[in-house]
């Protein structure tokens, strides 16, 4: 554990915090991708299966339940508790693209051609794009509320901040994970227009819109 | 040694 990972895991935590209480807080879930939120739920879910197979530590046992909990409350609130505020028509990224080449990869390209193994590996491949129906509705919209931006820089923040947890083990620890490394970079990548939006525009308390 | 099965992170 170094200063980066527990960040990384302290801004994602945050992000999913800032999700739920948007949501919860305003009643409403207009402006969030419910398939976003179900792509994370799917990665939580397939990634950490390890949880019945391996235990690491309690804070890692911890979190892993809090992540998997907190996924699938937000999920509830979109599509049953909430439902009415859901903005589907705007919500229309195909989710399918997402997914099966993802599932094809994953079975192509993993550490060990096992099944909890290549879970794992979907869900890190998953999760790099997971947060693209978010984005294709906020492109689409033009607009994104600023509580939401903070939820998406802190989530953009989480893994930029592994990429450094990585950096530092290669060096510090001799270890390295090509397939979390190369997804991770993409992941970050994906951020980097909204990260130049988000200075730009939202640290400026400017609302965060589109030109048409 | 590290186990590249064993995922510790998150």
């Amino acid at each position: 554990m170094n200063i980066f990972r527990l960040t990384g895991d302290l801004s994602h935590l945050a992000a999913i915090i800032i999700l739920l209480l948007k949501i919860w807080k305003s009643r409403s879930c207009a402006g969030i991708s419910g398939k976003s939120q179900i792509l994370f739920a799917l990665v939580f879910t397939t990634r950490y299966l390890d949880l019945f197979t391996s235990f690491i530590s309690l804070y890692n046992t911890c979190m892993k339940l809090i992540y998997i909990g907190c996924a699938y409350a937000t999920v509830y609130l979109i599509y049953a508790k909430f439902r009415a505020t859901y903005d589907g028509n705007h919500d229309s990224f195909r989710v399918e693209f997402l997914v099966v080449p993802v599932g094809g990869l994953s079975v192509l390209i993993n550490h060990d051609f096992s099944p909890l193994e290549i879970l794992w590996t979907f869900s890190i491949y998953l999760e790099s794009v997971a947060i693209l129906p978010q984005l294709f509705m906020i492109s689409k919209t033009g607009e994104a509320e600023t509580i939401t931006t903070h939820y998406l820089f802190c989530l953009g923040l989480y893994r930029a901040l592994y990429l450094f947890n990585w950096i530092w083990r290669f060096y510090f620890e001799g270890f390295f994970d090509m397939i979390a490394i190369v997804a991770g970079v993409v992941q970050t990548v994906l951020y980097c227009d909204f990260f130049y939006l988000y200075v730009t525009k939202v640290l400026k308390g400017k609302k965060l819109s589109l030109p048409a | 040694e590290y186990n590249i099965y064993q995922h510790d992170e998150l």
